[in-house]
């Protein structure tokens, strides 16, 4: 049967397609752009935790994980 | 509340709004009767009129599509993304696009309530962009309201009188 993802594999792809398409994160082009996007993610989640009012940490808590997974509209939360 | 920052607002208060087509989880009654309300929320408190048309180009253009819709906006499947609306301009501005891959409902709090989700959106449609306010419409996370009871909270009201004043009628 074929092998499931490691689940932190999942939880990383869920945060960087949320925060690509609502807060402006620019997609990933190449491994050697990891480190850059990985700081810009960070900067990215601390804005969506700031506008959600979560603890601002810049990492992806189970709390931030939660509201990425809700329903929600599609247009971006921030000016873009 | 906050509103998009430039000059996003209808230059006018008569706009006409155009179904392009429907959804197959609601009669076309259902889907007909659940825009009109949700345009009348903001009609309401503003002085902005809202008058259907059916054939030719609307203010707001309303359409059900999935995945790639040809706007470069493309949606996600069934939950997630449930629908998305652009600010006011002339074209695409104010238009707005609801996920077909989600299951919608006229009355029932099963599936994604077409009438929350599209009052959520012509907000929008009208200028403004998602508030902070966990308890506003234009909070951009779904929650069930009891649609019988609604009543635009205040904080919306706020944000969309800040655009076109209050309703001279009341």
């Amino acid at each position: 049967s074929p092998i499931a993802p490691p689940a932190g594999e999942d939880r990383e792809s869920i945060a960087e397609n949320y925060l690509t398409q609502l807060y402006g994160l620019p997609k990933q082009a190449s491994f050697d752009a990891e480190k850059r996007v990985m700081s810009g993610m960070s900067l990215r989640l601390k804005e969506m935790q700031q506008f959600f009012r979560l603890k601002i940490t810049g990492k992806l808590d189970e709390e931030t994980l939660d509201v990425m997974k809700k329903p929600r509209c599609g247009v971006p939360d921030v000016a873009a | 509340y906050s509103t998009f920052q430039g000059d996003y607002k209808w230059k006018k208060h008569a706009l006409t709004y155009r179904i392009e087509n429907y959804t197959p989880d609601m009669s076309v009654a259902e889907v007909d009767d659940s825009i009109k309300r949700a345009l009348q929320v903001w009609a309401d408190v503003t002085p902005l009129r809202f008058t259907r048309i059916y054939r030719g180009t609307a203010d707001i253009m309303i359409s059900f599509g999935v995945r790639d819709h040809r706007d470069g906006y493309p949606f996600d499947g069934p939950d997630g993304f449930l629908a998305h609306a652009f600010p006011p301009y002339e074209g695409l501005g104010g238009d707005a696009h609801f996920d077909d891959d989600e299951t919608f409902s006229y009355r029932t709090p099963q599936g994604y309530n077409l009438f929350l989700v599209a009052a959520h959106e012509f907000g929008h449609s009208l200028g403004l962009e998602h508030s902070q306010d966990p308890g506003a419409l234009m909070y951009p996370t779904y929650v069930y309201r009891d649609i019988d009871t609604f009543a635009l909270p205040h904080d919306d009201v706020s944000g969309i009188q800040s655009l076109y004043g209050p309703n001279p009628d009341v």
